[in-house]
């Protein structure tokens, strides 16, 4: 593990128990791999790797920590820092129907983490519909039908109308006059370089003003997250949901979006049952991505 | 004699850079920038194009070390296709059905994804698509069972190509490795297929997972091939080089996306070509 190496690296290095030019390069070097290892994207680490320099060589000679503390709580610190404070919560719109709105990469995880939306929300008391844009996929719409009865939530799609916009308008007329608090609307997966589909989203976003936007991204995701969050955040990105953190990556996409964006972390995607939603911890991340 | 270009440590880096951000990985990344620093220093290209074409052969040359890929064997072939959730299958198998139906392959389809909402009405669609049988159960049946079926019904309609969906699963469950490893006990063993192929689909926009996901899928269902998706955004891939040094298996095609016709023959010198930007 990366604190394992690091206490090799100032052992072995001996010195006079304090943080110096020579000692910090290889414990750079060997943070600079574990983060790539990670899937931190390459600009990202760079960047964190000089922080962590100049924190390191400037800091003040902490008597009760070993160097190789002291460098490991500076890395800590700073990783904490760059994922952003915990809890930021999900807002709630200034009239109803509060509106979310899913973006994000094709098989990301949205339409299954509306379906935890809808159950998680529908359980704090609020009365939620769930309503489908992606026209595209074949049985998105069933999809979604089946997660919304199997979550207990309503659902509403206008039959015959396949114009994402128009659909999302309908719906939000449709939870205002049925007096619903949440309306959630999945989008399709789309690529941040298809241009039509980021027009389509922007549209949709534009007609309806959702109080979030959430950006859906795999957690398995490598390099690509920086350039994913980069083209989605114009759109009006208000949080990230991170997805698939159930198994066993590292995580470092979280790392690169958030400095992508600077959006929160708002909800983190444990499974495919539909409670498996938590809320973003980020030690426990940070303990995962220098594991 | 000519001048050879320089390769310097200026070349060094930027060849490292271009990897790593294709996913290559931190250490196969070094691994490859020694290969090809020493081969250019024996060979010593003329100029910075003639460097580029022997970066792109030796890249080029670790995707081809994976074993050829195997032609279907006559009599009924079933390919089962796995992978974590998401990484594409059911929309690969819809691909695929067209294209080997389009070489005069007689294609059904098994839709043993019976946990995922919607996985079957999914599927179903893409088997309307390209007009082949497709042999499904309701939600919540056992994918053994669908998969039996299916290879009795290829069997009666003299199929030659059964190609069966599953469902999306993270490698580090364990329960789940074993119901795949039960899907292919039960077509193997009890229905006696004798050319069963199980592919393994990897999301190219996924990082260093995607080797885990390899060892770990082939720890319980021998990867026989590689299908690598999403390939028409800005993912590079570059996470098969570490997977290629690795175990020997071919890359039989790449998903360039959603359509039915979104499917290219894996070509190792385009994708190095591409990887390199
Ligand atoms: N293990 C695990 N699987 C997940 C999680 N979230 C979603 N999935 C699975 O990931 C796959 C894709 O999920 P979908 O909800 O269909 O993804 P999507 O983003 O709506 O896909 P598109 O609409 O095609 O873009 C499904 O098999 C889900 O069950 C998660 O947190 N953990
Ligand atoms: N752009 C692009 N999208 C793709 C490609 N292959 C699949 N997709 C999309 O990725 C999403 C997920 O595809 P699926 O075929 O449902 O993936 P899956 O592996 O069967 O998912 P699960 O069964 O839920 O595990 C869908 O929106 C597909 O249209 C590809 O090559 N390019
Ligand atoms: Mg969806
Ligand atoms: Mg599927």
């Amino acid at each position: 593990s990366f604190t394992e190496k690091l206490g090799g690296i100032f052992r072995k290095l001996g010195g006079k128990g304090r943080i110096t030019e020579s000692n910090v390069q290889e414990a750079l070097r060997e943070l600079r791999f574990t983060l790539l290892d990670a899937d931190v994207n390459f600009e990202v680490v760079k960047k964190f790797i000089a922080n962590v320099k100049e924190a390191a060589m400037g800091e003040e000679v902490l008597k009760s920590l070993t160097p190789h503390q002291q460098f490991f709580k500076i890395v800590k610190d700073n990783l904490i820092d760059m994922l952003g404070g915990e809890h930021a919560a999900l807002a709630t719109g200034p009239k109803k129907p509060t509106v979310y709105l899913l973006c994000g990469l094709q098989g990301s995880g949205k339409t299954t983490t509306c379906g935890k939306l809808a159950g998680q929300q529908s359980k704090k008391g609020k009365r939620v519909l769930a309503t489908p844009l992606d026209i595209y996929r074949p049985a998105a719409i069933e999809q979604l039908r089946i997660v919304a009865g199997k979550t207990g939530v309503s659902f509403f799609f206008p039959e015959g109308d396949n114009d994402p916009v128009s659909i999302a308008r309908k719906a939000v007329s449709h939870a205002e006059d049925n007096n619903y608090d949440l309306l959630l609307l999945d989008t399709a997966g789309r690529l941040h370089v298809d241009e039509k589909m980021m027009e389509e989203v922007r549209a949709i976003i534009s007609a309806v003003n959702p109080t979030e936007v959430l950006l859906v991204v795999d957690g398995m995701t490598g390099q690509d997250a920086v350039n994913i969050a980069t083209s989605f955040d114009p759109v009006g990105v208000t949080g990230i949901v991170l997805t698939k953190m159930d198994g066993d990556t590292r995580g470092g996409a979280a790392l690169s979006v958030k400095y992508a964006t600077g959006k929160p972390i708002k909800l983190i995607g444990t499974g495919e049952k539909f409670d498996a939603l938590e809320s973003f911890h980020p030690d426990r991340f940070v303990s995962r991505i220098l594991d | 004699i000519g001048r050879a270009v320089k390769i310097d440590d200026e070349f060094c880096e930027r060849l490292e850079e271009a990897l790593l951000l294709s996913d290559v990985g931190a250490s196969t990344a070094a691994l490859i920038v020694d290969e090809i620093k020493s081969k250019a220093m024996e060979k010593r290209p003329a100029d910075a194009e003639a460097l580029n074409a022997l970066v792109v052969d030796i890249l080029a040359e670790i995707l081809e070390s994976g074993a050829a890929a195997e032609p279907l064997a006559p009599g009924l072939n079933v390919v089962m296709m796995m992978g974590v959730n998401g990484s594409g299958k059911t929309t690969t198998i819809g691909k695929l059905a067209m294209r080997y139906k389009a070489e005069g392959r007689k294609v059904m389809l098994a839709a043993c994804d019976t946990f995922r909402a919607a996985a079957s009405e999914q599927l179903e669609i893409w088997a309307k698509r390209s007009d082949v049988p497709i042999i499904r159960q309701r939600e919540g049946a056992d994918p053994s069972a669908v998969m039996y079926d299916a290879i009795q019904a290829a069997r009666a309609r003299g199929a030659d190509l059964l190609i069966a969906d599953t469902a999306g699963r993270l490698h580090t469950q364990s329960n789940l490795m074993r119901e795949l490893q039960k899907i292919q006990r039960v077509a193997v063993e009890k229905a006696g297929v004798e050319n069963f192929r199980a592919w393994l689909v990897l999301d190219s926009t996924i990082g260093r997972n995607s080797y885990n996901q390899v060892q770990q899928f082939g720890q319980a269902v021998p990867v026989d091939a590689l299908v690598l998706t999403k390939m028409d955004g800005t993912a590079r891939g570059g996470v098969v080089f570490s997977i290629l040094k690795e175990w020997r298996m071919p890359i039989m095609f790449v998903g360039v996306g959603e359509k039915m016709e979104d499917l290219l023959p894996f070509n190792a010198s385009e994708f190095s070509r591409a990887l390199l930007g």
